[in-house]
């Protein structure tokens, strides 16, 4: 009924401890965990080597702002993984601990009561992991030592009396570890001849509780319990709740569902659409509370037209840096909310908008040239050789006559577009098939997933038809582990390299967007899916088509084993149809950043018994 | 909303806050109520009107006949009048099974007429909305890649094909247009 | 009908927006 205080501070400094490291070692593993692993630092040769040549293609035509903007964010990232409050916490926090512990080995109240604890083992000098015979022979050594009978006789009367009290220990001790009644008792009160005194306290100083400094305490804890925490409760929900999965404000997600719900088919979908809706999103007005819609529609405009935007106003390619920048994850979550609504147009057109966004190109057929840089606008649009559309057919010229295609009198400039061309990937299909692990043929409800074997070339290289690479190169290996998980050796293939886009504010990955929908429809049968993963060895090997030459149907000098063949997996989000018969599934393989990258076929589904 | 007694239109007090649903679903009721006032027979039925047909089949038959004769740009605007005429003369409570049997019926007609005559965008554009209908037989399939490898839409055209094939796995006509959109674009890539 | 009838009278707009694009 009466509580003591903790007055000879022997409690509260281990309570305080305990509190303390309650918090502090989860947060301490974390941050390790964060500044080690979640790196991408853990790149292979290969993928460094691949970033190193697009940063520097890159490099050259990246503007002196867009570089400096870069600098600002992206490392900004950098920085504050090593420099932020988090570690600051994990700091002090061990600091202090260090502190209490110190405080404690130096309390002597404390070391008292821990003399007072009965430590058996101690007291027969033995292990812990002693066996009984250890502690039998232990005890009748020690025994004999300090009998009372054995004892010698010109002993003083104090050591005498020592010398009893510890016979009587040391017996206790022994008894504890070996008589099943008194073992009894020393696991459960810990001493042997029962359950000790026992005092309750509360484990504060008087000083807090009672005295001057109680009123604050008890401040201290209704601010804790009634305001504090509540505040960061309800912050943190209100930011769980304004996000989506994707990443995108719940705000801007609910206009793109009203637009497509709205949507009419007899209107047509344009880039210059999606990126007015795109201009309604939260996200920008958030960061720019002060501009509307309609700013940041033509801010994007701006970008797509490489248009300067300080000559409207101060400042204003920081905010369109910054917009541009964001469009990356509201595309992809719009994307998404597309790929719900089965809408196959609207979800190519987001790509398209994806392209023109990172390149700064304007959608228009001729995208593909004007994706490259040093290229004289006018002149290439009213040149007088037939209309050249795509880099494959611009690598059919001589490198002087491109020159004068593309408007570029300097031979240094020259080279370098031409390197940019030749790094930009295509992805030609060699192989496509529906795969059910583990069975030769698909079969009614079986659960198949889209293989497909690729060639990333460059736009020089001369065409490699599927009847060249041999059969080996596309097989895929048949043991038990690649039946377990027949996409794991997906992601054994190198990043996709940093891309060549000197417009785009970051430095960014491209990426490939897997969309599949039904013939019979023209729907969309399921979300998206990004290949991130795929080597461009190829691009840099020599295979100029305008130099090699046919032998017959075989190419000249070509070595299949040379080349790297890629493999994209789509996972399906239904099983195969419960009838027999053949379904007929449109693929398009659709490059986030680069014109000309894609990939459009129809792969039929065989459904057999 | 805000009604008028004298013809009996509804009308948004504030037009400016709506957006287009709302003014599309007061548009429809307007012209209902504009061909329900209009309708002399108290007991109408669903069926198409007599008068109405007969003219759109003058203008369409004009339109075949000036087929016969070549003279293919005159009928296509007889074709395409018989078809305003339909528009204009056909209620919106006669049966939608009939009214969208006579649209597609003189669509294809026209379509083939444009085909000829050049206007593949025209083409094109009523294809689509062939489509948008249903109607995803072989020839729209057909006449649509077509109109797309006249506007050197290579890819486009491959895609149409490709749906074509899909839907109609072994039609010779579609497999030759097909090989027709690969040639193309094996010279398109260089 | 009506319906119908919109779907119809949209392709003008369309053509226009088609030709623009390409």
């Amino acid at each position: 009924l009466n509580y003591d205080y903790d007055e000879g501070s022997e409690t509260w400094p281990f309570f305080l401890l305990t509190v303390i490291l309650m918090g502090l070692i989860p947060l301490t593993i974390m941050q390790l965990y964060r500044l080690i692993f979640a790196n991408d630092s853990l790149e292979t040769k290969e993928e460094l080597q691949e970033d190193e040549l697009y940063a520097k293609l890159g490099k050259l035509d990246t503007k002196q702002e867009i570089l400096e903007f870069r600098m600002k964010y992206d490392n900004k990232n950098q920085i504050s993984k090593v420099f932020n409050w988090r570690n600051l916490i994990v700091i002090v926090g061990w600091a202090f601990v260090a502190l209490l512990v110190q405080r404690i080995s130096n309390n002597d109240a404390i070391k008292q009561a821990a003399v007072g604890i009965f430590d058996p083992y101690e007291l027969l000098g033995i292990s812990v992991s002693a066996s009984d015979r250890d502690i039998k022979s232990a005890y009748r050594k020690l025994s004999v030592k300090f009998h009372p009978d054995k004892l010698s006789k010109d002993l003083s009367q104090e050591e005498r009396t020592s010398m009893e009290e510890k016979y009587v220990q040391i017996t206790k001790a022994y008894e504890a570890l070996t008589d099943e009644v008194i073992k009894e008792n020393f696991l459960k009160y810990g001493h042997p001849d029962g359950p000790q005194s026992m005092s309750h306290g509360i484990a504060l100083p008087k000083f807090l509780v009672e005295g001057s400094a109680s009123p604050l305490l008890i401040l201290f804890y209704v601010a804790l319990l009634g305001i504090i925490l509540p505040y960061l409760v309800g912050k943190w929900w209100t930011k769980t709740q304004s996000y989506t999965k994707k990443g995108i404000h719940t705000k801007t997600a609910s206009y793109f569902v009203d637009r497509l719900v709205n949507y009419k088919p007899s209107e047509i979908v344009t880039v210059d659409l999606i990126i007015k809706w795109l201009s309604h999103a939260e996200e920008f007005k958030l960061f720019y509370p002060d501009l509307t819609p309609a700013d940041f529609e033509e801010l994007l405009h701006d970008h797509i037209n490489r248009i300067n935007s300080n000559e409207k106003g101060p400042n204003r390619n920081v905010v369109k840096f910054r917009i541009v920048a964001k469009c990356h994850s509201i595309l992809l979550g719009f994307l998404d909310i597309a790929a719900g609504f089965r809408n196959l147009d609207v979800a190519n057109y987001a790509l398209d908008t994806f392209k023109c966004i990172v390149q700064a190109v304007p959608n228009s057929p001729k995208a593909q040239i004007l994706q490259l840089p040093n290229v004289n606008k006018e002149q290439f649009e009213n040149g007088s050789v037939d209309d050249i559309y795509t880099l494959g057919k611009l690598f059919t010229f001589d490198d002087e006559k491109i020159g004068k295609i593309l408007g570029i009198k300097d031979k240094k400039q020259l080279d370098h577009t031409l390197s940019v061309a030749s790094n930009i990937p295509h992805i030609r299909l060699i192989k496509a098939d529906f795969v059910v692990p583990g069975e030769t043929q698909v079969t009614p409800l079986s659960t198949p997933h889209i293989s497909l074997k690729v060639l990333i070339r460059s736009a020089k290289h001369k065409i490699i038809q599927t009847e060249h690479i041999p059969e080996s190169m596309l097989a895929e290996s048949q043991d038990f582990e690649h039946m377990r998980d027949p996409f794991a050796m997906v992601n054994e293939q190198p990043l996709i390299p940093y891309s060549y886009a000197p417009f785009f504010p970051t430095m960014r990955r491209s990426a490939w967007c897997c969309l599949v929908s039904l013939q019979k429809d023209n729907k969309l049968i399921q979300t998206p899916v990004m290949v991130n993963r795929l080597s461009f060895q190829n691009l840099s090997k020599s295979f100029d088509k305008r130099q090699v030459k046919m032998i017959g149907k075989d190419i000249e000098g070509f070595k299949p084993e040379d080349w790297v063949i890629g493999t994209i997996k789509i996972p399906l989000g239904q099983p195969a149809p419960q009838q027999t018969g053949t379904v007929f599934f449109r693929v398009v393989v659709k490059s986030t950043d680069y014109f000309g990258s894609d990939l459009d076929f129809t792969m039929a589904m065989h459904v057999k018994e | 909303l805000s009604y008028n007694q004298n013809n009996k239109q509804i009308a948004l007090l504030d037009p400016e806050t709506e957006t287009e649903t709302p003014q599309t679903n007061i548009a429809q009721i307007n012209k209902l109520t504009a061909d329900l006032i209009a309708e002399s027979n108290p007991n109408f039925t669903p069926q198409p009107k007599e008068e109405a047909s007969k003219l759109i089949k003058n203008l369409f038959e004009t339109g075949l006949k000036q087929i016969k004769q070549n003279k293919l740009p005159d009928a296509l605007k007889s074709i395409t009048l018989a078809i305003q005429m339909a528009k204009r003369k056909r209620t919106s409570y006669e049966a939608f099974g009939i009214q969208l049997q006579e649209l597609q019926f003189m669509l294809r007609q026209k379509i083939d007429l444009q085909l000829l005559l050049g206007k593949f965008v025209d083409a094109l554009e009523d294809l689509e909305f062939l489509l948008g209908t249903g109607m995803a037989s072989n020839d729209v399939f057909i006449r649509k890649t077509d109109a797309l490898l006249k506007l050197k839409k290579f890819q486009l055209a491959k895609v149409a094909a490709e749906r074509g094939l899909s839907l109609h796995p072994n039609d010779t006509k579609l497999k030759a247009l097909m090989m027709e959109c690969n040639r193309n674009l094996v010279e398109f890539n260089g | 009908n009506q319906a119908m009838t919109r779907r119809y009278d949209a392709i003008t707009k369309r053509k226009e927006v088609c030709i623009k694009e390409w």
